[in-house]
């Protein structure tokens, strides 16, 4: 454990937090990509599936609350909220998201178990899993100030991972290549938001695309 | 430096 994977995994949580959060209080899931949801579900279900076999405190706790919280999400958005989602903006397609990350998890993975070609899977799927929730942003054009957060934080994450993993490298010659190339790539598709977040909801205006 | 898919991370 270093700070870097530490503050990673809080901004987890937080992203989680602001989600539920943003929903309960508004009783709306307005904004908020169902197919993005339902990815990430897919991506801790298939990634945690070692806890049935391995055990860490920390680590087994954040996978149990991973999927826990992914799960609620996609009942509220479902259930009780299903009224304020909107299907016709949330069309990305998301079978070639998931097309891709099987393909590459059959061609590459460490070792080919089911266990380790579903990981791969979930490593390379949630890389791309916040394209829906994007490409719903930028169709609409804007974006409430709390759903910014909520991505914002969602993507400082995986950037925090990237420090970690140098980290790691350096002192432990820790060295995951599958990890560290989706990870990179996962912080890139966020850069263009990132620069918007930073120039325009930090300074007080509103998420509105140029 | 070999992989280490220690798989130990979130």
């Amino acid at each position: 454990m270093n700070i870097f994977r530490l503050a990673g995994d809080l901004f987890h949580l937080i992203s989680i937090f602001i989600l539920i959060h943003k929903m309960t209080t508004s009783k709306s899931c307005s904004g908020i990509s169902f197919k993005s949801q339902a990815l990430y579900l897919l991506v801790y279900v298939t990634r945690y599936l070692d806890l049935f076999w391995t055990f860490a405190l920390y680590n087994s706790t954040m996978k149990i609350i991973f999927i826990g919280s992914s799960a609620y999400v996609l009942h509220l958005m479902t259930g009780p909220f299903k009224p304020t989602h909107d299907p016709n903006i949330d069309t990305f397609k998301v079978r070639y998201l998931i097309g891709g990350a099987a393909i590459l998890a059959l061609l590459f993975p460490y070792k080919w178990t089911p266990a380790e070609v579903l990981w791969t899977f979930s490593i390379w799927l949630e890389s791309v899993a916040i394209l829906p929730q994007l490409f719903m942003v930028q169709r609409t054009g804007a974006a409430e100030t709390i759903t910014t957060h909520y991505i914002f934080a969602l993507g400082a994450y995986r950037a925090l991972y990237i420090p970690n993993w140098i980290y790691r490298y350096l002192t432990s010659t820790f060295w995951d290549p599958l990890s560290i190339i989706a990870g990179v790539i996962q912080t890139v598709l966020y850069s263009d938001f990132f620069y918007i977040y930073y120039t325009k909801v930090l300074q007080g205006r509103k998420f509105e695309l140029p | 430096v070999t992989p280490v898919p220690g798989h130990d991370e979130l």
